[in-house]
């Protein structure tokens, strides 16, 4: 499903230079559920938004179903994106005018196959899995930090995503909340066969998946299917 | 210190009503550690920031060092504020176009009270301790989500507040860094006498502290000095 090879990532600020991915080759099939830990500034969001098709890289190659995402136009991978993927990012991205429903429907907006009526329904579906039913009429602002997070969680998953690329997911919510949002991407990925890509620094919420990577200084410096350690 | 009586909090949205605290009544004395734990909206942000004089209560009373601080004016308030408590927010609330550096000498500017080389160097210190000293010209959107959420917490350090207020200080950090802005805070709890006032939803941060207390739907329902549970 996916191959990286040999990405780079390089920041230009002023005079200084920042190597965020040194050279980062990997593989990861259909149905995956791969977590990616490593230390704060280790290049994992960066890695993240480039499998998200989100970001180019400086350098190197990424093939997504066999086609080449680095030499794409913008609105090619945009499109990819809509389709294939679904993103809950580190710091949420939610729209701050619009409620917790709009944030959700936005996704099948772009997607241009849907009603009103069937992405209010497939919105409030998914809010009412992750347990925001009484909070669909709140924006960002009237929510706590951990209903935000909940927000982005069902907005990535709204449009039937093949791949979920979540960035500490669970970073904001307690642990019972953590376990049910754990459970919906398990089932997910067990019963849907949908990849999973998780960021979190949390060791028991990384034993969920069934693969390790460890980013350092902008490489991979483990990658393993032992999860007990 | 602090006393609370009968705090109570209520949104109005259109139609419904969210009560976020029901009646909270608490004693901090100075130097103390309190942990601050709950489910995803039981109101422990809300508890944070009455406590540290961001938001007015809709009835009840907060005495701080004697002064009642819910009659207080909005201009009193923000003196007492800038003077008393350092707070890291649950969403960072860094200002974008400021980068590391300008963001961590804001509380020093408001204080009025330091030269800007003096400025500089604090802000320079506490950086250096949470490890960004080589991402001082960096503004937020060129930080990884861990290097934002160190920023700040240097910010709420800078100006050596009596209190500090820290929402979910290290939701997005891996284990080491943790550890250091945690012995950090133990550092200036223990041998500064600050007070520190944590949220977190993570047992092994919430160790570090020697008072718990649990919030659930507004209220507080467990309040311990047995941190092993
Ligand atoms: N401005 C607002 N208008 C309406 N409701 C609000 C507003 N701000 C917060 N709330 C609601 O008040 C409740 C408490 O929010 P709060 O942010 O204190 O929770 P929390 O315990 O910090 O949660 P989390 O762990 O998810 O950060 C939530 O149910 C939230 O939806
Ligand atoms: N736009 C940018 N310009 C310059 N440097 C950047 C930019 N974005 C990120 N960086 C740097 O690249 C490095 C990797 O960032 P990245 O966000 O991928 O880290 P991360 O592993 O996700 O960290 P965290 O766990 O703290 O979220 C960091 O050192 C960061 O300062
Ligand atoms: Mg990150
Ligand atoms: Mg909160």
């Amino acid at each position: 499903l996916i191959t990286l090879q040999e990405v780079r990532k390089r920041y230009l600020l002023g005079d200084n230079v920042v190597d965020a991915l040194r050279g980062v080759s990997l593989s990861i099939n259909r149905g995956e559920y791969v977590a990616l830990m490593g230390p704060s500034g280790s290049g994992k969001s960066t890695l993240m938004n480039t499998l998200g098709c989100l970001d180019r890289p400086t350098s190197g190659s990424y093939l997504l179903d066999g086609q080449e995402v680095t030499t794409m136009s913008l609105e090619e991978r945009a499109d990819l994106r809509n389709k294939k993927f679904g993103f809950v990012f580190q710091n949420f991205n939610l729209l701050a005018r619009a409620n917790a429903l709009e944030n959700v429907e936005l996704p099948l907006i772009y997607a241009r196959r849907y009603t009103s009526r069937q992405r209010r329904e497939k919105a409030t579906e998914v809010l009412n899995r992750v347990g925001l039913g009484e909070r669909l009429d709140h924006r960002p602002a009237q929510l706590s930090g951990g209903q935000q997070q909940r927000v982005a969680i069902a907005r990535a998953l709204v449009n039937d995503p093949a791949i979920i690329m979540a960035d500490e997911p669970t970073g904001n919510l307690d642990s019972k909340t953590s376990e049910e949002v754990l459970a919906l991407f398990r089932e997910l990925n067990k019963q849907g066969n949908i990849t999973v890509i998780m960021v979190t620094h949390e060791p028991d919420v990384a034993q969920h998946a069934d693969r390790l990577l460890l980013l350092r200084d902008g490489a991979i410096v483990q990658d393993t299917t032992d999860m007990k350690q």
